[in-house]
């Protein structure tokens, strides 16, 4: 469902080039349940904006579904972020001025194919995640861990065919954790859900059905295995 | 050092009232390595921020060294917060139009006596931190946990009595969180420095000597242990 061929992303501070990621390839099929690791700095969430078509890269392609997203309008773009993929912030990026519910219901409100009641919809995946006594508090109104949730439940709302999670699970505890993780792998068994997950925590990945480890930008050890 | 008496904290959302804190009270002696734990929700920043002094209780008092800070001036305060309390946020909070360097001078700069060159003290824990060749980069061009060590090395920088860091490491990766909890346990060993830490992390409560469990805004659990 996803191929990144020699993606590289060169950011500028001043004078001095910064070398993001370094000629990365990689290719994910339907369903997969992929961790990506690596160090603090290593290029994770550059990859996953990438692989998210939330930019573009200095060189390289990014298919999804056989379409180069790099290639396309801004227009195309916008309706397959909103209907392809659910994205999870690794700084949740809420909007401060829409309450929880609203801020779940918003992405259903702007599919082109109307699936859910987008309240209706918001008000299960925020009771699923405990959050049901919150939905009309704003983002600074929640705690690190509750506004987590909101980005999470946000990115599951279209139902999407693939969620990215940029360290879903930083702010939680082990039970809100488990929740999470237990939700992901529901929509990928039910739905066949591509789930691609940025984590420094060992205890997720080691749930992962498979690991990518980044480094310096690059990709340094690929190891398929089975999560037990 | 510190001594919080019968503290609550009430918020309102519209009508309803949300008691994020309930009578909690508790006694940190100098020097003490101290574990926040709890359930995402259940009050440890509302907590964190009133031992800091940045927010005032509904009810009950705070002392610090003896001086009640709910009493106290905002010119009083503010010099405490910024000569002996080093604060590390949740969610970073950092000066986005700043140098990651400039952002920790800033405190050295507003100290009323001068203890440190600001740039000199800002670059040496920077380095210390792996970020020596990120000191010219502002936040937006940092990595989460680039962010992360930032706030960090911003919380040290005035060598404050006490340290109040609310998950510190919840974007870190291994190496990088065992370089920031050798730095707190080597200012607690050199300066008798108190640390007062949040985490939702196993492997850094396991490192505390002294654990308290916040549960639906009351404390349920203390135990003093000591840290193998
Ligand atoms: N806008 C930018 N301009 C310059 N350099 C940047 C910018 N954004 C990120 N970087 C640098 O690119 C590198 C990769 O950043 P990225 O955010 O992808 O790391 P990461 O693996 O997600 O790290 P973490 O685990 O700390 O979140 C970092 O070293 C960072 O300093
Ligand atoms: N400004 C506010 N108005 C109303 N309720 C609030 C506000 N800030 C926090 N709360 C509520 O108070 C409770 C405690 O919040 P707090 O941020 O202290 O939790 P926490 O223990 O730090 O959680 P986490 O581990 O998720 O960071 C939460 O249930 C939250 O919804
Ligand atoms: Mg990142
Ligand atoms: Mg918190």
């Amino acid at each position: 469902v996803l191929r990144a061929q020699n993606l590289s992303k060169t950011l500028k501070v001043g004078e001095v080039k910064v070398e993001a990621l370094r000629n990365v390839s990689l290719t994910i099929e339907r369903g997969e349940f992929v961790g990506i690791v690596g160090p603090s700095g290593s290029g994770k969430s550059t990859l996953l904006g990438l692989i998210g078509g939330l930019d573009t890269p200095t060189t390289g392609t990014i298919e999804i579904d056989g379409v180069d997203i790099t290639r396309l309008s801004e227009r195309k773009l916008t309706r397959i972020r909103n209907e392809k993929i659910g994205f999870i912030f690794q700084a949740f990026n809420l909007i401060p001025t829409l309450t929880a519910l609203e801020n779940v219901a918003l992405p259903v409100q702007f599919a082109a194919k109307r699936q859910f009641n987008p309240h209706k919809r918001a008000k299960e995946l925020l009771d699923m995640f405990g959050l049901g006594d919150r939905i009309h508090h704003r983002p600074t109104q929640l705690s690190g861990g509750q506004q987590q949730r909101v980005a999470i439940a946000r990115a599951l709302a279209n139902n999407p065919a693939i969620i990215v999670g940029d360290e879903p699970t930083g702010n939680l505890d082990s039970e809100s954790s488990s929740v999470v993780m237990e939700a992901l792998r529901n929509v990928r068994d039910t739905f066949n859900t591509t789930v691609i997950l940025v984590t420094h925590d060992p205890g997720i990945a080691e749930q992962m059905e498979r690991l990518i480890t980044l480094v310096d930008g690059r990709i340094t050890d690929e190891d398929a295995r089975t999560a037990t």
